[in-house]
């Protein structure tokens, strides 16, 4: 099952290493701009679809790109400081004032949308939503046990059945 | 088979983006020090114990840590400017000249390895020499059909009971 190998990799690979570390940035960031977040988790966007952008403004004119955090540099598997970054969203609203966080996409998922595309990686399209479901499951359960991670993380499913037509669900869901 | 999900995701995710521009890397690189390395192609480590040190050196004192290429800059699901680095190793031998190449560890190594130690993750110990072998295998194939990477990599399977007792073991094996 290609998607619990994925959620273990990204775990261990990277949210075990860098959740720890960010609250760290957090505080750098502060020192160098005065800047404190509205959160100071990760949120990490999980589209049921697979279907994930380069760029998050691509999905909700509310978000734009802000700033990144300082860099956490790690040597790794022969990579000198192999660098590991992480980005600043402002969302914004009518009615409040702008919420910043640190957004992005749960890499592992454009893996998923990649090989269905591929004949050869034996993965069909209609997998996909299953292995989307079973990536999020089982991250969530590694999560949950995790005492590096626990409560500096928030995991949001976004179904794009129910998106359909607001050009705004992206933001009213990482504001949630 | 966790194994052939992590060969994908490494292709995928990471080879096919990287391996095309490191020609151009390498010409960068060459601009600001006027070094031309002994091969071009990236040299990828694959431990049959998936024991992969955080530096290459670490394992034969005729490796040493020489400079990084320049950085690849890429936009990734929501993530601005991540960065791919690689890393240059010169490989002494007492007879000839020194051996300049880009070498590291198949990351994904370290997430088997990681796994096998999680009781919750669902893999033994004694899986782990078995799915190593299909990770590099599938890689292979994954490799010999890619256009993008084509005759640009060197897949070198380390087996930890041949090396035993063999100091140079991996500088010989990365030189062949
Ligand atoms: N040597 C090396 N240098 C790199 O820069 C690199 N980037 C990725 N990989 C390996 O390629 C494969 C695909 O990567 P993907 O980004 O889809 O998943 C990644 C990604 O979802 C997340 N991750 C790792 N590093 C970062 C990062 N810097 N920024 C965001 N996410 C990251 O955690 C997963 C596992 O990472 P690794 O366990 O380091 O190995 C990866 C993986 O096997 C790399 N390998």
């Amino acid at each position: 099952n290609v998607a619990h190998g994925l959620a273990w990799s990204y775990y261990l690979g990277y949210l075990k290493l860098v959740i720890p570390v960010l609250e760290e940035q957090l505080r750098k960031h502060y020192n160098q701009n005065g800047e404190i977040l509205h959160s100071s988790r990760l949120h990490i966007l999980l589209p049921l679809s697979a279907v994930v952008p380069a760029k998050v403004e691509e999905e909700d004119h509310n978000i734009c790109f802000h700033q990144n955090l300082p860099d956490i540099q790690l040597n790794r598997a022969g990579v000198r400081n192999r660098i590991y970054k992480n980005s600043i969203y402002k969302i914004t609203d009518n009615q409040q004032e702008p919420y910043y966080c640190v957004v992005e996409y749960a890499t592992p998922l454009l893996t998923l949308y990649q090989m269905s595309q591929d004949s050869t990686a034996g993965f069909s399209k209609q997998d996909r939503r299953q292995q989307v479901l079973l990536f999020y499951r089982t991250l969530r359960q590694i999560l949950e046990c995790s005492l590096e991670c626990r409560n500096r993380y928030h995991l949001i499913l976004l179904d794009d059945q129910r998106a359909d037509g607001d050009p705004h669900y992206l933001s009213m869901e990482i504001i949630k």
